[in-house]
């Protein structure tokens, strides 16, 4: 028996939203910790691990750990029958190859329910290595979000280099270049508004750019977004889901010439 | 041009 339930609905529909240009099918991991999922894009280019903690719900109950096995295109179409203020209950028995999810209403006036097909889907675990980075950027999630896109109308690729100056993200392409660079401000009075560097390294790095444009539909998720940089590894673009956990993405980087 | 890495060159299978 596994049964979830979300007061705040709308984190799910977002948290889908955040993940189905990335990922077509994955399989959620259950287990008494909560409900997660390791998958990577259809070329191995870019992974994306999510947590949601089994604390952060209402109610949460898994009585042994499995997996279910879910189109993400799917799981989006089915959350569109949901409004934003909705609680979401997600519901699954052992060795059933159906999920149920139910909608109700705040006022409880009105009550959806929704059964989705599972799926097997044959996917391996990836050791994702503890490693202290070069550097580490925090800033405002809106602020990465609308860099990225403008620089896509550019570029196709980003590059990404932290300095003593601050974070610079430029890009070239056939009408041109651009760079814009970040520097550390700390200083505001609003902590969601800063934007912080640690660097050890100096780091320099190239992305590209539809990938990390794919990974800012999580802005909505948290107001700050953490870019972890080493050189000659993957970035990890988090965003942080408050009390819950985190969408993480991995992207490999462009190498050599 | 720089080449694309793999997410698999980095992160292995468990």
């Amino acid at each position: 028996m596994f049964e979830l339930r979300l007061v705040q609905g709308s984190l799910l529909k977002r948290v889908i939203d955040a993940i189905k240009d990335l990922v077509n099918d994955a399989n959620f991991d259950c287990s008494s910790t909560g409900f997660s999922l390791q998958a990577m894009d259809s070329s191995h280019v870019a992974l994306v691990a999510l947590l949601l903690r089994s604390e952060g719900f209402e109610h949460f109950r898994c009585d042994r750990t499995f997996s279910m096995g879910m189109s993400i295109a799917n799981m989006a179409k089915m959350l569109k029958c949901a409004s934003n203020d909705d609680i979401i209950t997600i519901k699954a028995d052992d060795g059933t190859d159906t999920v149920t999810f139910m909608f109700e209403s705040p006022s409880q006036d009105k009550i959806s329910d929704i059964e989705m097909k599972l799926m097997d889907i044959d996917s391996d675990h990836l050791g994702i290595p503890d490693a202290e980075y070069d550097a580490i950027v925090r800033m405002p999630s809106s602020e990465f979000s609308s860099i990225c896109s403008s620089l896509s109308s550019i570029g196709d690729t980003v590059t990404i280099t932290v300095s003593k100056q601050g974070v610079t993200f430029s890009t070239k392409g056939d009408i041109g270049s651009g760079n814009i660079t970040c520097r550390q401000n700390s200083s505001t009075e609003k902590p969601e508004e800063a934007t912080i560097i640690e660097m050890k390294e100096p780091v320099c790095l190239t992305f590209a750019l539809k990938y990390i444009t794919t990974f800012t539909k999580a802005t909505s998720l948290s107001s700050q977004v953490t870019i972890s940089l080493s050189s000659d590894m993957p970035v990890v673009v988090e965003y942080k889901i408050a009390e819950m956990g985190h969408v993480r993405y991995y992207l490999a980087p462009k190498i050599g010439e | 041009d720089p080449k694309q890495g793999n997410i698999l060159s980095f992160f292995k299978r468990k």
